[in-house]
């Protein structure tokens, strides 16, 4: 699991 | 983009829609935090920077329009255009509160110390707060108008859904950002006592009383 950065959501 | 996200965002949508029909038609901002508003104005400002920069979907960008202009507006037609109606005396929470603990934790706390990033942690930070002023203001007029509830229940149920969302994508796409989710549920958590009243009285067709 690799902590991502949620840049796709609102 | 998955059922719950986009639940989410429609909701998100609906609240907003909700909020500006309700001060069209009625011509009147009473009980609307006028201080809530300009927070969410600052939240969609400082989190959509990379609208011009990162083209994500058409969807995306959008709703960032969307939101960027309706926050936007509302405060145009709270503080200018129905401004007689605005409710200065009950809307008096000290947004100072929020804003300096939340600029200092947002760059304390951070997935990397850039401008554009720093600001986006600002902004989630803020979001999960914004709504305060809004909430102390319905405690302290002691309710709110029926479609002003219908406005505070869409949008404390779209970042509900979107927790959902992170349990989703956690589990199908091994996807996770704590930053995100810890401020999601903080936010989701100060609506509970809200909830709870929307759900024993609004639906019922009683008006939105607090206890006294």
């Amino acid at each position: 699991l690799v902590e991502q950065k949620s840049k796709d959501e609102l | 983009m998955n059922v719950f996200r986009l639940a989410g965002d429609l909701s998100h949508l609906l609240a907003i829609i909700i909020l500006l029909l309700k001060i069209w038609k009625t011509r009147s901002c009473a009980g609307i935090s006028g201080r809530s508003q300009i927070l969410f104005a600052l939240v969609y400002t400082t989190r959509y920077l990379d609208l011009f920069t990162n083209f994500i979907s058409l969807y995306n960008s959008v709703m960032k329009v969307f939101f960027i202009s309706t926050s936007c507006a509302t405060i145009y037609l709270m503080y200018v255009k129905f401004k007689a109606t605005y409710d200065h005396n009950h809307d008096t929470f000290r947004i100072g509160f929020l804003l300096i603990p939340v600029t200092i934790l947002g760059l304390l706390i951070n997935h990397d110390f850039t401008p554009l990033e720093v600001l986006w942690t600002f902004s989630i930070y803020l979001e999960s707060v914004a709504i305060l002023p809004q909430l102390f203001m319905v405690s302290k007029t002691g309710d709110a108008e029926t479609i002003t509830s219908h406005y505070l229940f869409c949008l404390g149920l779209y970042r509900a859904l979107y927790i959902f969302n992170w349990i989703y994508r956690y589990y199908f796409e091994g996807f996770y950002d704590l930053i995100a989710i810890v401020a999601g549920v903080v936010q989701t958590v100060l609506y509970c006592d809200f909830f709870y009243l929307y759900v024993t009285r609004v639906i019922k067709g009683k008006a939105l009383k607090l206890p006294a």
